[in-house]
């Protein structure tokens, strides 16, 4: 474990639980993506299928509990919760992320380290984690006021995939073989889908004005 | 195994 990698996990876990403190605490979950969080909830759940095969560590074994956990309360909190409910903008959050689904299962069939059936999950969980943000960025750009905390879950996000972009260049520089086309190339298209918004997060910041994408 | 130590990754 570098510092990038750990950084970057803390990063993520950090951005989780700033939505489910705002979802909680406020009962609003205004300005924030379902179609993002359900996709979330998939890649998870795809990804984490050697969670009771495999032991790895703790610190793996006990993140990914959390991750897990964490998006599917998401889910459950703005479908089912009477608040929270209520304050879900569904007109505004029509992204069709069920097209993002198949293309994403069919490149996993076709392109995939290894033909069996946890790592075709697996590899699919990558390409649909990096398309998985899209339908919140739509979203963004079409709420007027972004709160600050919507705003800062999705920059805790991007800061993740930046993090874990360094840590990969990290490992492939000190450990022997460590080369993943599949990881990285997705990985970086994700990063790259971040780079819009940072660009107008960081203006407002510089400027202390407040977060707002151009439509 | 050349896959395997990506899987230490979240």
């Amino acid at each position: 474990m570098n510092i990038f990698r750990l950084a970057g996990d803390m990063t993520h876990l950090a951005s989780v639980l700033v939505l489910l403190l705002k979802i909680h605490t406020i009962k609003s979950c205004a300005g924030i993506s379902l179609k993002t969080q359900e996709l979330f909830a998939i890649v998870f759940a795809s990804r984490y299928l050697d969670i009771f095969t495999d032991f790895i560590s703790l610190y793996n074994t006990l993140m990914k509990l959390i991750f897990l956990g964490s998006s599917f309360s998401i889910v459950w909190y703005i479908r089912r919760h009477k608040l929270v409910r209520r304050s879900y903008d569904k007109d505004q959050d029509t992204f069709r992320h069920y097209f993002l689904l198949l293309p994403c299962f069919i490149l996993a069939l076709l392109i995939n380290e290894k033909f069996t059936f946890k790592e075709v999950m697996w590899t699919f969980s990558l390409y649909l984690e990096a398309v998985a943000i899209l339908p919140q960025l739509v979203l963004l750009q079409r709420t007027k006021n972004i709160d600050n905390l919507t705003g800062q879950y999705v920059f805790l996000l991007g800061a993740y995939r930046g993090l874990y972009i360094l840590n990969w260049i990290y490992r492939y520089f000190t450990e022997p073989h460590y080369v993943h086309w599949i990881p990285w190339i997705s990985g970086l298209v994700q990063t790259l889908l971040y780079a819009d918004f940072f660009y107008y997060y960081f203006e407002s910041w510089k400027n202390n004005k407040k977060l707002q994408l151009p439509a | 195994c050349f896959q395997d130590d990506q899987k230490d990754e979240l």
